[in-house]
């Protein structure tokens, strides 16, 4: 009932308050507040819809995806160390596990999303939701292609005059390998390693401290522009697609930030090849 | 060679603007995935035949679990043994990789390295938003959990999963989960 405390490799701390949520981390005796929740934007019923090519929500601000108290699990493995993790249940349609393998200095967090219920003749585009009390000063990075880290800041672009039209999609980036958030004065660097290219973004809602990445969408209007149809998939039961995907959260020294980024990304992206052969027992010992 | 060049057309073809966006019709979307996994089961062949070049005195095919993003493998949930062959694409050498199996309860599974040693494996509960995917077809409950100490770069490293009726000295642990309730 008072949560709990994990220590990783390298010293990384990693906190849960008694309702199974993260709430702090601990990297070199500095502490940072963190949460992580799932939210939506409604998609527009009228006028110019998000669709396959725009991101266009009815409204600037997200929703929760949870209708009632999240449900969380913790899993640990007092005698070997291999497993430590906590399931969460946000609502029927959204689970995530977050795992802390004491042999690695990375948070996992393993979501599955979906179908996203429409009954309500809403389209919906679900975030995933990092938020911390670090000061990044309206700045973020993010990958172009996996190669050069490109400086993003809220609202503003570095050869014209910026005029907003469109708040929250005027600030969202494509995210193929990674994000990243710096808080110079505290010298701590965020970044989370996505297993796709997504959408991402600071918060709207606080654009210091926050990473929100868009993790799957259901619209059920087209945008106009040339597809001719809702970004609507079916699924293999018609019922609307799922998604199972991960996000690492790596968080170190601004300077050491990229020396652990870098070798992840391609370990994420060229993942063993497990393959399997029947066996009996008996033919360990022959082979 | 025409085994990986179906693979190379698919690529190609996925090169396309609407498959690099994902602004393509639904129709074209199923038929990019057709295309991918057409491609994807020829290349497995072409790894089988490596296999078969590199251990000749083996000469069971290899199975592939391209569900195992849904914690679904046919091949380990079925309650019987198998060898694991991981294969390490990078060229730098894997530390302690965390390896995760679906398995089914009522066996006793044990995990040996490529000398017959045991090495410590437990089994966490898969949580029921992955079990209730709609479309996963499988009897997995369980995940077996272990580590492999060292993947060598574009190496081959072998273990073995053990799955016996009784419990044996060093049998996979089973994780119990603590509900959260502040």
């Amino acid at each position: 009932n008072e949560g709990i405390r994990i220590q990783m490799q390298d010293g990384l701390i990693v906190e849960f308050d008694s309702n199974g949520t993260i709430s702090t981390m601990i990297r070199n005796d500095q502490s940072i507040s963190i949460s992580n929740e799932f939210r939506f934007y409604r998609g527009a019923d009228i006028g110019r819809h998000s669709g396959a090519y725009i991101f266009r929500p009815s409204e600037q601000k997200t929703f929760p995806v949870n209708r009632k108290k999240m449900e969380a699990t913790l899993y640990i493995d007092r005698k070997f160390g291999i497993v430590q993790q906590v399931h969460q249940q946000f609502d029927s349609y959204v689970g995530q596990i977050i795992r802390m393998d004491e042999k690695t200095d990375y948070v996992e967090f393993d979501f599955v999303v979906g179908p996203i219920p429409v009954n309500d003749k809403i389209g919906k585009e679900i975030i995933t939701r990092y938020s911390t009390n670090l000061e990044n000063d309206e700045t973020f990075y993010t990958d172009a292609n996996g190669r050069q880290m490109l400086r993003r800041r809220w609202n503003y672009r570095p050869s014209w005059k910026y005029e907003i039209q469109e708040p929250v999609s005027g600030n969202y980036y494509p995210v193929n390998s990674r994000i990243a958030i710096r808080d110079v004065g505290k010298s701590l660097q965020m970044t989370i390693m996505t297993d796709r290219s997504q959408g991402g973004s600071l918060s709207p809602e606080q654009i210091n401290g926050s990473i929100d990445l868009m993790v799957h969408r259901r619209l059920l209007h087209d945008d106009y522009f040339g597809v001719g149809e809702p970004l609507n998939e079916p699924g293999v039961d018609g019922h609307g697609l799922v998604i199972r995907g991960r996000h690492l959260l790596l968080l170190d020294q601004v300077e050491q930030a990229a020396v652990k980024h870098r070798p992840l990304a391609q370990e994420m992206f060229m993942e063993p090849i497990i393959s399997f052969t029947p066996f009996q027992s008996s033919t360990i010992m022959n082979n | 060679e025409m085994n990986i060049t179906r693979m190379r057309e698919a690529m190609g073809v996925m090169q396309h603007h609407d498959a690099v966006t994902g602004t393509e019709k639904q129709h074209v979307a199923f038929n990019y995935a057709k295309m991918l996994d057409a491609a994807m089961t020829q290349c497995r062949h072409v790894i089988n035949e490596s296999y078969r070049k590199l251990f000749p005195s083996q000469t069971e095919q290899h199975q592939f679990c391209p569900y195992l993003n849904i914690s679904s493998c046919p091949a380990t949930e079925m309650g019987e043994s198998r060898m694991i062959h991981l294969y390490n694409p990078l060229g730098h050498r894997l530390v302690n990789r965390t390896i995760r199996l679906p398995v089914k309860d009522g066996y006793y599974y044990q995990i040996r390295n490529q000398y017959g040693n045991t090495i410590p494996s437990v089994l966490v509960p898969i949580p029921e938003f992955v079990r209730k995917i709609p479309g996963r077809i499988s009897v997995a409950n369980k995940e077996l959990v272990f580590r492999v100490p060292i993947m060598e770069s574009l190496g081959i490293t072998t273990m073995y999963m053990d799955v016996t009726e009784k419990k044996q000295p060093y049998s996979a642990v089973e994780i119990e989960g603590e509900k959260f309730n502040g």
